[in-house]
């Protein structure tokens, strides 16, 4: 909608003169630009406007809409509302993930599991050439 | 997944 430029902020403008499209750049405030940009506070999301009254705010990503950044303007203030850190927080295992000292016991059972079987392999085999 | 927003005074245009 605006250009910026060293020079300012202007808005494309056209207009048909004698058939020919004359395509023009107005030049407008930055407080318009402003203004045009920003959002109401009150028509920003609750969480938005959360981060504006207390600085900053965290969310579940499910009540995000879209993970964006948000200008916002409070009466006369500016605000750049944006995302800063993200946390993966593991769910859908709850009770079931197992305590650390049971995976060790699992693991422990396994390799006492695995030399058995394999002594136990070794005398069947024998057991196999003496019958021969 | 957890998103923490922070809001900051802008100072000109984003």
């Amino acid at each position: 909608d605006f250009v910026r430029t060293p020079e300012g902020y202007f808005r494309p403008n056209t207009t048909l003169e004698d058939g020919a499209l004359v395509l023009r750049l107005d030049p407008v405030s930055e407080s318009t630009v402003r203004d045009a940009l920003a959002t109401e506070f009150d028509r920003a999301p609750e969480y938005v406007q959360t981060a504006i009254r207390e600085g900053t705010v965290t969310v579940n990503e499910d009540d995000v809409y879209e993970e964006s950044r948000f200008y916002v303007v409070r009466d006369g203030t500016y605000y750049l509302v944006e995302p800063t850190a993200n946390e993966y927080v593991v769910t859908g295992w709850g009770w079931r993930d197992p305590p650390h000292i049971a995976v060790e016991a699992i693991r422990l059972g396994g390799w006492i599991a695995g030399v058995a079987l394999l002594v136990r392999a070794g005398e069947w085999s024998e057991r196999g050439r003496r019958e021969a | 997944e957890r998103i923490t927003y922070e809001a900051t005074e802008a100072d000109g245009v984003p």
